[in-house]
């Protein structure tokens, strides 16, 4: 698989385990 | 924290891989840019995994992606806001 910056965009934000409930 | 190994990450889930190379790669990034890191970090979270581990062992290659990953989400930003 290779980085396809275009399409990444569209990727959901992580969200470390520190900042969850 | 101990260093992640490919042999950690293959014992366990798919979903849960990217969770464990998220945690480690997401301070990394936060030091470089700590309002965009999260949406940083899962846009790179969609490149291959050995890879990923590769950028946490090379900070000049986490930093090249991190940078090209800035560049698309800002010029996407500019587009959205025209």
């Amino acid at each position: 698989e290779v980085f396809v910056p275009g399409q990444n965009v569209h990727a959901p934000a992580f969200v470390p385990s520190f900042m969850k409930d | 924290q101990e260093p992640l190994t490919s042999g950690m990450l293959t014992a366990a889930p798919p979903q849960e891989q990217k969770q464990m190379l998220g945690e480690r790669l997401f301070p990394l990034i936060q030091r470089m840019h700590p309002d965009m890191a999260g949406k940083i970090t899962g846009m790179l979270l969609e490149i291959d995994n050995s890879e990923l581990l590769h950028m946490l062992e090379s900070h000049e290659s986490l930093r090249a992606k991190v940078d090209e990953a800035l560049a698309v989400l800002q010029a996407h930003q500019a587009k959205e806001a025209a």
